[in-house]
């Protein structure tokens, strides 16, 4: 599982 | 891009829409809260100013770019152009109380130190209950015109359709953006309160009314 943010959300 | 996020997305471009008008038609911006207002366009700007220097798709940048210009758009009618029809002493929210807790847990939590990061988060953060003096000047006033609820409905739909999107990416793409995912969950936990009167009263035709 990868965390971070999600930049392709808005 | 699933369709969760995708009716998400739309749902908050229609809160948007919805919302401009219910200005423009009644020429009147009575009932929305200008606090709550200046809080999104704080929000948009700190998080898509990467539309300048990261790019991920056209639906992207154009979505980002209508959603900052459209907040500020709204406070320019608020300010300006139905100036006389914002009455602040009932937007009584302190929105400093929202925003400095906001800064000090950006800087605690963030994928990294950097400005851009803590910008993003910040963002987040704020998004999150950015919507309060908005649902405390409901709660002061008691009741609301029906297409300002529909705004809150919309808006509160696209938080609420980004859950189920989260937990379809965690499960399809393994990815898992717990600051967002936490924001999100406390972001949509604000509605309950407005999504019961809202069910309850305004789809069963009556008006937006609080027990008093």
């Amino acid at each position: 599982r990868v965390r971070g943010p999600l930049k392709d959300e808005l | 891009m699933n369709l969760f996020r995708l009716f998400g997305d739309l749902s908050h471009l229609a809160s948007i829409l919805i919302l401009l008008h219910k200005i423009q038609t009644t020429r009147s911006c009575r009932g929305i809260s200008f606090k709550t207002q200046a809080l999104y366009v704080t929000v948009f700007v700190a998080r898509y100013l990467d539309l300048f220097y990261d790019w991920v798709s056209l639906y992207n940048f154009s979505m980002k770019v209508f959603f900052i210009s459209s907040s500020i758009y709204i406070l320019y009618l608020m300010k300006v152009r139905f100036r006389p029809t914002h009455d602040p002493s009932i937007d009584t929210f302190r929105a400093e109380y929202l925003v400095g807790p906001c800064v000090v847990l950006a800087l605690i939590f963030n994928y990294k130190f950097t400005f851009p990061e803590v910008l993003w988060s910040f963002s987040i953060f704020l998004e999150s209950v950015a919507i309060l003096p908005q649902l405390f000047m409901l709660q002061r006033t008691g009741e609301a015109e029906t297409i300002t609820t529909h705004y809150l409905a919309a808006l509160g739909a696209y938080r609420a359709l980004y859950i189920p999107n989260w937990i379809y990416r965690y499960f399809s793409e393994g990815v898992v953006d717990p600051i967002a995912v936490i924001a999100g969950l406390v972001q949509t936990a604000l509605y309950v309160d407005f999504f019961y009167v809202y069910f309850t009263k305004v789809l069963q035709g009556q008006k937006f009314e609080l027990p008093a």
